[in-house]
């Protein structure tokens, strides 16, 4: 909607139930331009973007960044601003265009830079289209005390920017070196990981993500009773609804790992419920549930599936497992949501897989693409 | 792909390409399983709605999609959770997709802690820009696994991570480009298996004279979190 009173016809940003002009300010959220002299917009900007969503993955939201660290324009992060997230006067809703000026002296400064690496100025950005500063249609120009660098920044010392990442990064950026002073976590309101010097922000303690060296950062986390287990994210949950098919920590993380071919042999059913280990049951078991559990353990198809005894004497040891007898009535569930609590063979289950999952072939025709003769 | 070639019909069967609305081709991906494929998490920067996503899998003309292609709905976009876009750090995204074919070649995901050697050779694949147009048959480059090191020596704008891979050249001269992103970097071992290592991810602008290779995503270092999001949407229905 450019006019004051628009035909909302097809305009997707026309509100369709009436014709009303349908441009409305809206605040500035792109990060990298925060700290303008303004905090209204409104879309399509001035590179051709109808939102700032789309602002903010564009080519020019990269590109003026780091042309930016060059220090060829002292105003050139402002003028960029003023393309990306034009000014919305919140009086007549109209865009405020930077001033013809400015424009010209970012570009006659800086498209020289670009072309050193083969780019080239955006073409959407043509002078032309701006009013001269001083005549009668309102335009903008750097104010005393506009900030050079934008929020995605850090100011050397000397005054330069250079991209955040680069702080304290081990590299000397900053034409003063300043980048790299003081780059202790503390005094970067960061964390330091004990036994090492890794720096992690505050929100990655405890987040179930391991950042430091020896995962300290993920210890001693959660503080759960004696009947319950603690999930990835720290939360605790009971140990009796542990691998019961069912999510009950917010990351499922107590459905994690339930089933495993584990023993001596490598390949004995064993599944982890209720916090304990058991093994399956030969009883009833047949080959759609030897193609379910290698399913879900993300092998192949089974070949064959052979009842493996119990070692002697173990059999009271052991914890046991059989599977449900409507088993298949629940489609869709994992092995460990259909199986009760006893045995009478007292015999476990070994799936065999010799085709591992069918994966990385590609169709035999054509010459090998290594062996092309020259 | 900058400095490849066309690739032979059929060549790549795991490539496919992730197709939202009128703007046709956007992200390369590529098959998993039978109804899973990964991307990267940047192909969704503000467009994360399911619904406006498609995959194509069978192609190799994007133009003349023939009778090989399939086309499949997305269920659900998984985007990793620590996917940051200033440092363009885990950047993998999981895709269901609506149904399962009986026609795939999944490409296999790597064991745990297994990474390409350094100096070894690998393929991209991909219908992204080409340093000069943008193509409609699929492309493949041949490129050399770069040690993370030597790599960040190239972006000294960027911080390399332990969840990023390099491939290329000093040169530059056969990359992955804009529009390649989500494709495949697949590596073939002794027994003529394909392993998927990386995911086009970043690098230098390709169509200008900075020179340096490309960056990938490392998936091996995503295998263990890729098997989760697969399980847990698979096996526990909520």
């Amino acid at each position: 909607c450019i006019s004051t009173s628009c035909q909302c016809v097809s305009s997707s940003s026309c509100d369709s139930r009436n014709n009303n002009s349908c441009t409305r300010c809206e605040p500035i959220s792109l990060e990298l331009c925060m700290n303008l002299p303004y905090n209204l917009t409104s879309f399509p900007n001035f590179l051709g973007h109808q939102s700032q969503r789309e602002s903010s993955v564009s080519w020019e939201s990269s590109l003026f960044p780091a042309l930016v660290q060059t220090g060829c324009y002292q105003y050139l992060m402002f003028y960029a601003c003023t393309l990306l997230v034009p000014k919305c006067d919140p009086v007549s809703l109209q865009r405020v265009p930077p001033c013809r000026s400015l424009c010209r002296h970012a570009k006659e400064k800086c498209e020289s830079v670009l072309g050193i690496v083969g780019l080239q100025w955006p073409e959407d950005s043509d002078c032309g289209q701006f009013p001269e500063d001083g005549g009668n249609s309102t335009c903008l120009l750097p104010e005393e005390g506009v900030d050079e660098c934008s929020p995605s920044h850090f100011k050397c010392r000397s005054g330069r920017c250079v991209l955040s990442t680069k702080r304290c990064d081990g590299h000397l950026d900053c034409d003063d070196h300043s980048d790299e002073d003081d780059c202790g976590c503390s005094e970067r309101a960061l964390w330091e990981c004990p036994g090492s010097k890794v720096c992690i922000k505050a929100s990655m303690i405890c987040d179930g993500f391991p950042d430091c060296p020896l995962l300290v950062d993920e210890a001693n986390c959660s503080v759960c009773s004696d009947n319950e287990l603690s999930c990835n994210n720290h939360q605790c949950v009971h140990r009796t609804l542990w691998c019961d098919g069912k999510k009950h920590c917010s990351d499922s993380s107590d459905e994690w790992n339930c089933v495993s071919l584990s023993d001596q042999s490598g390949s004995v059913l064993t599944v982890f419920r209720t916090a304990a280990e058991y093994q399956v049951c030969a009883d009833e078991w047949n080959h759609e549930l030897s193609r379910l559990t290698c399913s879900q353990l993300g092998l192949g198809v089974p070949s064959s599936v052979s009842m493996v005894t119990d070692q002697p004497g173990a059999p009271g040891r052991r914890r046991w497992l059989h599977v449900h007898p409507e088993w298949n009535l629940r489609n869709g569930s994992a092995l460990q949501d259909v199986i009760l609590v006893c045995c009478l063979s007292y015999y476990g289950v070994s799936p065999t897989v010799v085709s591992p999952s069918d994966c990385g072939r590609r169709a035999a025709v054509g010459v090998h693409p290594h062996r092309k003769k020259r | 792909i900058l400095g490849g070639r066309v690739s032979r019909r059929g060549a790549w069967p795991w490539q496919c390409s992730l197709q939202s609305g009128q703007s046709g081709h956007v992200c390369g991906c590529v098959l998993i399983a039978r109804r899973w494929v990964l991307t990267v998490a940047h192909c969704f920067e503000g467009r994360e709605s399911a619904d406006l996503w498609k995959v194509v899998l069978g192609l190799s003309n994007l133009d003349h999609p023939g009778v090989h292609s399939q086309s499949r709905g997305v269920r659900s976009i998984i985007v990793h959770p620590r996917y940051n876009r200033a440092v363009v750090d885990y950047d993998i995204s999981v895709v269901q997709l609506d149904s399962e074919t009986p026609f795939v070649r999944p490409v296999c995901l790597p064991q745990l802690g297994q990474l390409p050697s350094p100096d070894s050779y690998c393929y991209i694949t991909g219908w992204g820009h080409m340093g000069n147009r943008m193509p409609f048959k699929l492309q493949e480059g041949e490129v050399r696994i770069i040690s993370l090191s030597q790599c960040q020596s190239y972006f000294d704008m960027k911080t390399i991570t332990p969840r990023m891979l390099c491939a290329g050249y000093d040169a530059g001269t056969v990359d992955s480009c804009m529009g390649d992103s989500g494709g495949p970097l697949v590596c073939e071992d002794d027994g003529g298996h394909w392993t998927l290592f990386g995911l086009t991810s970043w690098g230098s602008v390709c169509f200008s004279k900075v020179l340096g290779p490309g960056v990938y995503s490392n998936v091996t270092h995503f295998t263990p979190w890729i098997q989760q999001q697969i399980y847990v949407h698979t096996y526990l229905s909520d």
